[in-house]
């Protein structure tokens, strides 16, 4: 994750789903970019703070076996580089879901509790915790 | 040292693939799951009481991507791995979950296994003096070599090795992997400090892992990264007691040969003068193919061997053997025989192996009165280098120092890995391509060896069909 | 032959390849349609 050219590649992929769902015509702009920010959080969710281990066999006689891909990043170390970047993208993503929304109430519940649920799932505090 | 990173388009198709490889992996883990699909891979049935074999999710990988491409990994040969080599025809009716051998053999051109210097022969005096000492000695000793284990022939080679690297003493041991993993421990131990370059290779980490000592990854051939951890280690010793170090290690390798690169030995040198740290140097694919005269990555940059503190190297690479040795002074030696858990438990080198050894060595130094080792390095140098220019000529991105035998040139991603292998092979010409979790995720590479078998006429013609293979991959693209 | 190995369809089995090529078809058209019925 903080090898080069992913970070850009992450983008990219948030980008054109979003022009997958925008593309859709029974779908308006707002429930895409509401589409867009809760199907990437319900899979940022899964893959980074569900899913355990890492599916190759690692040399580390089987440690990180019980550590979430998130725990995992930089052996554990808080706040790089790469910590920072995967936070922000969900935010950038609820504001701007939130904009081309225009603010509108039921669209901001939705938007900000899977926010809510991905931003407390990477908290220093919660690291290990189960 | 040549090094160029990938370029953006390049991350971003690997990654885009590893994405379509991971959705429809796990289609196929929901189809398998639910019985929509016949699971062929290994499965474990663990009734309760037993701990799981293995973590299912862990060979997803395997299972997905792996089997994939598995027809490009460990075929069958059946034959010397010398400049031309026969494989075993394998077919497979089920997207290689199964092979089945249609009983013909492909005979290709060798760019792919390591026989630097074209001792892997069934001919010539080395393998005639193998198979007389099968004669002699039997095919092995069946006994470690503190017990009845120890031949003539052993202690022969000990000496010649000791003799040949320029140092007082030798051991040797009956595989190269063990030769690390069982004598780190037995030189390092809990309390002291290991530094390691972050792509050594699996056996010094294991050894390392072995010692209990503690172990600090400094960045590949990056001398300022290593000082600045020398440096903090000998200022906070150990991070519990405070205490300083026992002692402190640095474990490099002489030739990377998955990056083709070659430690930059003079600078390491100095600093464990600076930092009264020890030196372990791995000479495995040096030793013999690197330097003048083939003494490895010492003679390579003319330092004194009596510097390095713990010279190791093995025989499969330029030898056609098998096993390994660390040399040093005397009583280090000493030391290991005593300790090491290859000479308690192991059984000793096998007599044939030790003696084909024994004659490539000599062969090398020219104590057999022809000068035929010299000439197989100069041809192995020449190899190297004209194969290297025409590899960057074509445009391909290549790794590494251009004294190094091993040509890395780069693939990115997992189907062109596949994709160069297959077409190769359709031109009778065998490379062995390697990917990710053996190199990083974008880091998808083919690896050609170059031997000092192969003719002007053979390195010509692989050029060739590697320049259309490179076409039809897209990988001819070095900036 | 680039389509195939940048996408890595070429390591995928052929109903694998023909879900894929038919999601990327559905793409494309619907795109088109949205274009056509926005523009």
């Amino acid at each position: 994750l903080n090898s080069k050219g992913i970070w850009f590649t992450y983008v990219i992929f948030v980008f054109t789903m979003h022009l997958i769902l925008l593309s859709l015509p029974f779908l308006s702009t707002a429930v895409a970019w509401t589409l867009t920010n809760v199907l990437h959080n319900v899979a940022a969710f899964y893959l980074l703070h569900i899913v355990k281990g890492a599916p190759w066999e690692t040399s580390d006689q089987g440690k990180a076996r019980s550590y979430t891909y998130w725990e995992q990043i930089d052996d554990g170390v808080q706040f790089t580089a790469t910590r920072k970047f995967l936070t922000t993208v969900p935010i950038v993503l609820f504001l701007m879901a939130s904009f081309y929304t225009k603010y509108d109430p039921t669209h901001f519940f939705i938007n900000v509790s899977t926010l809510i649920v991905v931003l407390i799932a990477k908290l220093p505090q919660l690291h290990g915790v189960r | 040292e040549l090094y160029e990173s990938p370029s953006r388009l390049q991350v971003f198709y690997t990654h885009l693939c590893y994405t379509i490889l991971e959705v429809f992996g796990h289609i196929r883990e929901f189809m398998r799951k639910w019985g929509l699909e016949q699971r062929k891979g290994a499965v474990d049935n663990n009734t309760e009481d037993f701990a799981p074999l293995f973590n299912s999710y862990e060979s997803f990988h395997t299972r997905n991507v792996y089997v994939r491409n598995r027809d490009c990994f460990n075929r069958p040969i059946c034959s010397v791995p010398g400049a031309e080599i026969e494989l075993v025809e394998r077919k497979s009716d089920d997207y290689n979950w199964t092979f089945y051998y249609t009983g013909e053999k492909i005979k290709v051109l060798n760019m792919g296994s390591y026989n630097y210097l074209g001792f892997a022969e069934n001919n010539g005096p080395s393998s005639r003096c193998a198979i007389k000492s099968i004669e002699d000695f039997g095919v092995s000793s069946c006994s470690s070599r503190q017990e009845l284990g120890t031949l003539r022939c052993h202690l022969e080679l000990e000496e010649l090795l000791a003799r040949f690297i320029g140092v007082e003493a030798a051991l040797v041991t009956g595989m190269g992997f063990a030769t690390n993993a069982l004598s780190i421990p037995a030189v390092i131990e809990k309390d002291c400090l290991i530094l390691s370059d972050e792509l050594n290779h699996v056996s010094l980490i294991l050894g390392a892992r072995l010692s209990g000592a503690t172990i600090r990854v400094f960045k590949h051939n990056n001398v300022q990264d290593l000082e600045s951890k020398l440096k903090k280690a000998i200022i906070d010793g150990h991070p519990l007691t405070r205490r300083p170090w026992k002692k402190i290690f640095i474990i490099v390798e002489g030739v990377y040969s998955m990056e083709g690169t070659i430690t930059p030995l003079p600078e390491i040198i100095a600093l464990k003068k600076k930092y009264k740290a020890y030196l372990y140097l791995d000479e495995a694919h040096s030793i013999g193919a690197v330097g003048p005269t083939g003494r490895g990555v010492v003679e390579h940059y003319g330092c004194d061997p009596r510097d390095v503190d713990v010279l190791m190297g093995t025989f499969s690479k330029s030898f056609g053997a098998a096993g390994g040795y660390v040399a040093g002074p005397q009583n280090l030696i000493n030391h290991l025989k005593n300790s090491s858990h290859s000479h308690c438990y192991a059984t000793s080198m096998s007599a044939p192996v030790c003696m084909q050894t024994k004659k490539t060595l000599e062969i090398i130094m020219g104590l057999d009165g022809t000068k035929e080792g010299q000439r197989r390095i100069k041809q192995l140098a020449e190899n190297t280098r004209y194969f290297r220019d025409k590899l960057k000529k074509m445009g391909f991105v290549v790794y590494g120092n251009s004294g190094s035998p091993i040509v890395p040139a780069m693939l990115y991603m997992p189907p062109k890995v596949a994709f160069f292998n297959r077409l190769m092979l359709e031109r009778k010409i065998a490379v062995v391509t390697v990917g990710f979790p053996a190199t990083p995720l974008a880091g998808g590479r083919v690896r050609f060896c170059l031997s000092a078998a192969h003719t002007r006429e053979m390195l010509d013609r692989a050029l060739q069909a590697i320049d259309e293979c490179g076409h039809l991959n897209g990988i001819k693209i070095s900036k | 032959m680039q389509y195939l190995l940048n996408t890595a369809l070429y390591m995928l089995e052929p109903p694998e390849i023909k879900l894929f090529n038919f999601i990327i078809l559905v793409v494309f058209v619907t795109a088109a349609y949205s274009t056509y019925i926005f523009l």
